[in-house]
């Protein structure tokens, strides 16, 4: 998806 | 074993309607504390967090960690069954295979028993850090709903810009463009039609609205939503349910080229 960020690259995993 | 009575059944029911559209299958986190549930839409762009603390319900009792892997699809099919003020009672063993929810009219005799068959769901937890927000914006839900409608009928996305006192959201489409402005209001005899903007650096991020408007069906289960943003995080968007229970949802902001 260009354009739209990943809520993973600022939640890391547990 | 889990046992968790909720006065009103329609809490369930409005949380339930408010997620089900952005995640499918998920784990509903049952320990001493209460019930969390936390879940990413496909696409990894939103995240769905709900915490029903124990205090919400009377009497509640959760002696071990019980995951309950539900499908959103099937808890609302049986959800629909209860009347909004039934009393729901939501039963399950230590290692359940269902979950059993009762639902008791209180003005007539009338008990209603359903299961639902659980799933095993492999879901990740993502660690949300504790973050001070640039700016925290406290409004309306219905306003907040109505502005990502009418704002998506123009655009995919809209940039939320705060300042001091005010904040604006503003959308540029093919046909055309659009802003909303609303600024700090408070008034005594309309208390539920305030507005505050706390803010403590400017901050202008820009968001999908199909996603906000998602996280608005939430808005029948608070008069008021929150949104807190800082710059290159995700948006927080909060409805604050009784004894200190939420439903929250990040959204990813997107990026500039």
């Amino acid at each position: 998806r260009p354009g739209q960020g990943n809520i993973m690259n600022f939640f890391g995993k547990k | 074993m889990l046992e968790a009575r909720l006065e009103q059944a329609s809490i369930l029911k409005k949380v339930v309607d408010a997620i089900k559209d952005l995640v499918q299958d998920c784990n509903f986190d049952c320990n001493d504390s209460g019930i969390a549930l936390q879940a990413m839409d496909n696409s990894h762009v939103a995240l769905v967090s709900m915490m029903l603390k124990s205090d919400t319900f009377s009497p509640f009792r959760c002696d071990r960690n019980i995951a309950l892997g539900i499908n959103l699809n099937s808890f609302q099919k049986v959800l629909r069954c209860a009347q909004n003020e039934d009393i729901l009672t939501l039963k399950a063993d230590d290692s359940p295979d269902v979950v059993s929810l009762v639902f008791e009219s209180s003005e007539q005799d009338r008990i209603s028993e359903y299961d639902i068959k659980l799933m095993d769901i492999d879901q990740e937890h993502l660690g949300i850090p504790d973050t001070e927000y640039a700016a925290t914006i406290t409004m309306p839900s219905g306003e907040f709903q109505r502005i990502c409608r009418d704002l998506s009928a123009l655009s995919e996305s809209v940039a939320i810009e705060a300042e001091k006192n005010a904040v604006k959201f503003v959308c540029n489409g093919d046909i055309g463009n659009g802003a909303i402005s609303l600024r700090n209001h408070s008034s005594v005899e309309k208390p539920e039609q305030n507005v505050n903007i706390e803010l403590s650096e400017p901050v202008a991020l820009t968001f999908s609205l199909k996603y906000l408007v998602n996280f608005c069906k939430a808005s029948g289960l608070s008069g008021s939503v929150k949104l807190c943003l800082s710059n290159e995080v995700p948006l927080l968007v909060e409805y604050e349910l009784a004894s200190n229970s939420y439903l929250r949802f990040y959204l990813a902001p997107k990026i500039g080229d």
